[in-house]
C-alpha cells in the first residue's frame, strides 16, 4: 500500500471523530480505497468510513490488506502531523507496521514513524442498501448545535419527521426543549439550506450521548444527512470529497 | 439497550 494525502487534516479528524466509539479497527485496504466498519463497544452504534482511492494521489495497492491499527496510537502519531502537511501511509505486504510520513509543503521538513498492527478479529459487517422513509439534509454545525443545546437537558432526543418539516425533542428533569426546522432553501448560501424528503412520517428516540459523540465529524463537511426508518438504525452521514464518507449508525430507542 | 442491540442485529442481518 502506497497512499498519498493532499492534507493530513482530513486523516487527523477523521480519526479524532471515531476514537472514542471504536479503539481497535482494522483498515481494510483494496485497489478502491481505504475502507473501516466498526461497532462500539456497547454494539448499539456503528462506524462506517470509506477513503475512496480518488481522495488519495498517488494510491496503490497490489493486495488486499487489513491493517488493524489501535485508534489511540494512531492518533499520538498523527498529533506530530501539522493539518497542511502531506502525509503518506505505506504498508508491505504482510506487514508488521503501517509506515507514516508527513511532509512540510513549506519547508524540507520530514517527519516519519512506524506504529505497530495487531491482528484483529472483526466479522464482516454486511451493511444493507436501506430505503429510508425520512432523509433530512441540514448544515452540520446546526445538527451540532442542536444535539449539544438538547443534551444539557437530557439524556434521550425524539426525532418526529412530517411533512411540516423535521422537530427534535427532549424531556428532563429540569425541563423540556425542542427545536423545530422546515424546509428552507437558502439562495445566497446552499450550505446553509434544510432539504426534507419524506415517503411516510417517522418518529424515533436516540440516545444523545452518540449523537454528540457523531457531531465531532462536524469539522469533516458543511452539511450532514440523517436518514430514518421506524425501527431501524438512524444514519448520520458526513460526505468527504470524491464521494468518501463518514457514516454513523444508531439503534433507536425502543420504550416496552 | 438489548432492544437497541437486537435491532442492530436484525439490520445488519438482513
Amino acid at each position: 500500500l502506497e497512499a498519498r494525502l493532499e492534507q493530513a487534516a482530513m486523516l487527523k479528524r477523521v480519526v479524532d471523530a471515531i476514537k472514542d466509539l471504536v479503539q481497535d479497527c482494522n483498515f481494510d485496504c483494496n485497489d478502491s480505497g481505504i475502507a473501516l466498519q466498526a461497532m462500539d463497544n456497547s454494539h448499539v452504534a456503528l462506524v462506517s468510513m470509506m477513503l475512496k482511492s480518488e481522495s488519495f494521489s498517488p494510491f496503490r495497492c497490489d493486495r488486499n490488506i487489513a491493517l488493524g491499527i489501535n485508534l489511540t496510537s494512531l492518533t499520538k502519531v498523527l498529533r506530530a502531523a501539522q493539518g497542511d502537511d502531506i502525509l503518506t501511509l505505506k504498508a508491505e505486504d504482510a506487514p508488521d507496521v503501517v509506515n507514516l510520513t508527513f511532509e512540510s509543503p513549506e519547508s524540507d521538513r520530514l517527519s516519519e514513524y512506524d506504529i505497530k498492527l495487531m491482528d484483529i478479529d472483526q466479522e464482516h459487517l454486511g451493511i444493507p442498501d436501506t430505503e429510508y422513509a425520512a432523509t433530512i439534509t441540514l448544515p452540520s454545525s446546526e445538527f451540532s448545535r442542536i444535539t449539544r443545546d438538547l443534551s444539557a437537558l437530557s439524556e434521550s432526543v425524539a426525532i418526529e419527521c412530517t411533512k411540516e418539516g423535521v422537530k427534535f425533542t427532549c424531556t428532563g428533569d429540569i425541563g423540556n426543549g425542542s427545536v423545530s426546522l422546515r424546509q428552507h432553501t437558502n439562495v445566497e448560501n446552499d450550505a446553509k439550506s434544510v432539504d426534507i424528503s419524506l415517503t411516510e412520517p417517522v418518529a424515533l428516540t436516540f440516545s444523545l450521548k452518540y449523537l454528540v459523540n457523531f457531531c465531532k465529524a462536524a469539522g469533516l463537511s458543511d452539511r450532514v444527512r440523517l436518514c430514518l426508518s421506524n425501527e431501524v438504525p438512524l444514519l448520520v452521514e458526513y460526505g468527504l470529497s470524491n464521494n468518501s464518507y463518514l457514516r454513523f449508525y444508531l439503534a433507536p430507542k425502543i420504550g416496552d | 439497550k438489548i432492544f437497541q442491540q437486537q435491532i442492530f442485529k436484525f439490520f445488519l442481518d438482513g
